[in-house]
């Protein structure tokens, strides 16, 4: 199973915390933080990991591309172009691929979903998440996400989710869809599951290096003077959902996505230039 | 007692709902928050609000200026223009006031403090923390604050505190300094509380406009599902020690610090124009 995933959003997000909590990694550790000085000219970089691991017996490449420095600067115009570039280079070479001679193993490289990160701190998409979203969403599946939800309380977090969903209705920005139950084969209660998964988006999600004990059990959380934020408690956090869905659930309806319906599109704009 | 305090940062901080913490008001039910489609061009406005409250004996006329749109945009390039400017009117206005027939009663309209709201999730200071407060220290009392700050653990609020000082430092950012105590009349204990206080910057604040009940006790607070942060609990935020640092015990310094330092240094530049 080879499964690639880019996350995109504004550094302090929580982005690598969230990938090591949901993937039990450490993927970040020597990390390079530009300071200040050094960002105010807008660069953004793009960075691969890859790492193999196994859920519930299944085992997985999954490769993930960070997207450090983006909508870090004074003047962030135009910051979305690498990650584009990015989308589509990896389309153009699956294209190259299948367009040559020895088209037996294709290395799937493209990009399965996108994570996109939304601040808690906003009234909805800002300025620079309706245009990056805009160049990004008939390329790639997108999940947005809304990071570090602890910052939000319960009602704090359900207005945030309404007003995502009402801008992205309103600038007609595509994300992933779930499937559709087939209405003869599904039961009643995976019908219900799956009408709340759609509702959920954008998913809430926490992440945590850090473990800490609730009793007696040793999680993964963040530990508050007034509290304990548990990633894995689905009353805290929807990070298990988020999980389950891109490496469970709905890993083969990604890769499908990918294939059929961002690469097709792809594929023919770019036969017809 | 009249004092001008000016609120600067990037919206979604919580600006607004600190100062109704602070000051129990109300002042911006009405506010119309832009848009992302109205945010693509920088706009900076700014808003005036005047109101009368006491303290502890003490009648005191507080005007507060929120800087609106500050660095909400997707190109932020000299975003502080506005707010610079603002401080420099009020500036000259004292100045050409100071230089006429009538000097009697002169509305003293200096910004007395600047409250510069520094994100919680950010690594010290942003590229834009860095211009602006570049361009204000010389100009205004700066009081750096870290918003939001039930965002961050106590390990993560050390480690940013240090960040912010080391970048104020590095980037050779004056701040408001608190005036050391006099050795002959102060007491230890009072030494050591001023010390505290000056170790304290920026203070982490948190701000509520909803009351919590909290062990029989109605506070102002945020309910998590994980628990109770409480705005006036040392333990949990910062924003008391704002409060009387701001209209208890150090209103007369700041007063006294723009009169005699920022308005002094503005004037010679001015007369040798
Ligand atoms: N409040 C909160 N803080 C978090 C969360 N995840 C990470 N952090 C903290 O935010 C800081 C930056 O996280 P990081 O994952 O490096 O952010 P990135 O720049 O988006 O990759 C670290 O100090 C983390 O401890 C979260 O879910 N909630
Ligand atoms: N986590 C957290 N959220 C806050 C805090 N203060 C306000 N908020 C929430 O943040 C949102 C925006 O606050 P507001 O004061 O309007 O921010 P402003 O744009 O900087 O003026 C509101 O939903 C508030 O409930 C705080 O101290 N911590």
């Amino acid at each position: 199973f080879e499964f690639t995933l880019m996350v995109v959003g504004e550094s302090g997000l929580g982005k690598s915390t969230l990938i090591n909590s949901l993937f039990l990694t450490d993927l970040y550790k020597d990390r390079k933080v530009p300071t200040a000085e050094e960002r105010i000219e807008p660069t953004v970089s793009l960075e691969d990991h890859t790492m193999d691991f196994e859920e519930k017996g299944v085992r997985m490449r999954l490769t993930i591309i960070d997207t450090p420095g983006f909508a870090d600067s004074v003047n962030n115009t135009n910051c979305w172009d690498t990650v584009v570039k990015c989308v589509e280079d990896r389309l153009g070479k699956y294209l190259h691929d299948e367009s040559g001679l020895n088209r037996r193993h294709i290395n799937d490289s493209r990009v399965h979903c996108c994570l996109y990160f939304i601040s808690p701190f906003g009234r909805g998409l800002r300025p620079v998440d309706v245009a990056c979203l805009t160049a990004l969403h008939d390329r790639v599946n997108i999940l947005p996400v809304i990071g570090k939800a602890d910052c939000l309380t319960y009602t704090e977090l359900r207005a945030l989710k309404q007003q995502v969903r009402d801008d992205l209705e309103r600038h007609s920005i595509r994300t992933y869809e779930f499937p559709d139950c087939d209405s003869e084969e599904e039961d009643e209660e995976y019908k219900i599951e799956n009408q709340k998964l759609k509702e959920s988006v954008p998913f809430a999600v926490v992440g945590s290096n850090m473990v800490v004990e609730v009793n007696g059990r040793k999680v993964r959380g963040r530990l508050y003077p007034w509290g304990i934020v548990e990633v894995e408690n689905m009353l805290h956090s929807e990070s298990a959902t988020l999980r389950s869905v891109l490496v469970q659930t709905h890993t083969q309806d990604l890769k499908d996505s990918t294939a059929e319906h961002h690469y097709e599109a792809f594929r023919s704009q770019r036969l017809q230039m």
